[in-house]
């Protein structure tokens, strides 16, 4: 049902923000 | 302080873009359920699914941007990030949220509900970092 050869394809990962708290604060 | 300034909004936030989740399924953005989230995270050996709590939405540097706290993860540490009004977070049990909603669904078609303080929203963080 979906076509994916002609459309590029993003990872689910890539919508995601990525907070990491490990930076110093 | 955010470090830097806001970027402009990724394609993969318009509508009916293909987002392949983690077992491989293909899905258009627009349909992601938070459940797929949950599971792409479960499969990764390198991502972990976090809680990140808005706490704060205050104006950003130039006009169409803000800066939005979050409370990350079960420490609740505090991070900050500044984005563009328009760019979409997924709120647990809700979908895609902003700041301006009208903004998101003209710009990218993408229905949103306004994103507000005590939304709680998906984020990553890498499995093993402490």
């Amino acid at each position: 049902n979906v076509e994916p050869r002609s459309v590029p394809v993003f990872p689910w990962h890539s919508l995601v923000p990525f907070l990491a708290p490990t930076q110093s604060d | 302080a955010p470090s830097s300034s806001p970027v402009a909004l990724p394609p993969f936030f318009m509508r009916g873009s293909i987002i392949q989740l983690a077992d491989g399924e293909l899905k258009r953005v627009e349909d992601l359920k938070t459940e797929d989230f949950i599971h792409s995270a479960e499969i990764s050996s390198e991502l972990k699914i976090d809680s990140s709590t808005v706490e704060r939405i205050d104006d950003g540097q130039t006009p169409n941007a803000v800066v939005i706290q979050f409370a990350v993860g079960e420490l609740k540490a505090q991070v900050c990030v500044e984005v563009l009004l328009e760019y979409p977070f997924f709120v647990f049990g809700q979908g895609w949220s902003s700041c301006s909603p009208d903004r998101t669904t003209r710009l990218f078609e993408l229905s949103c509900a306004k994103l507000c303080v005590g939304d709680v929203c998906v984020s990553l963080t890498l499995r093993g970092l402490r």
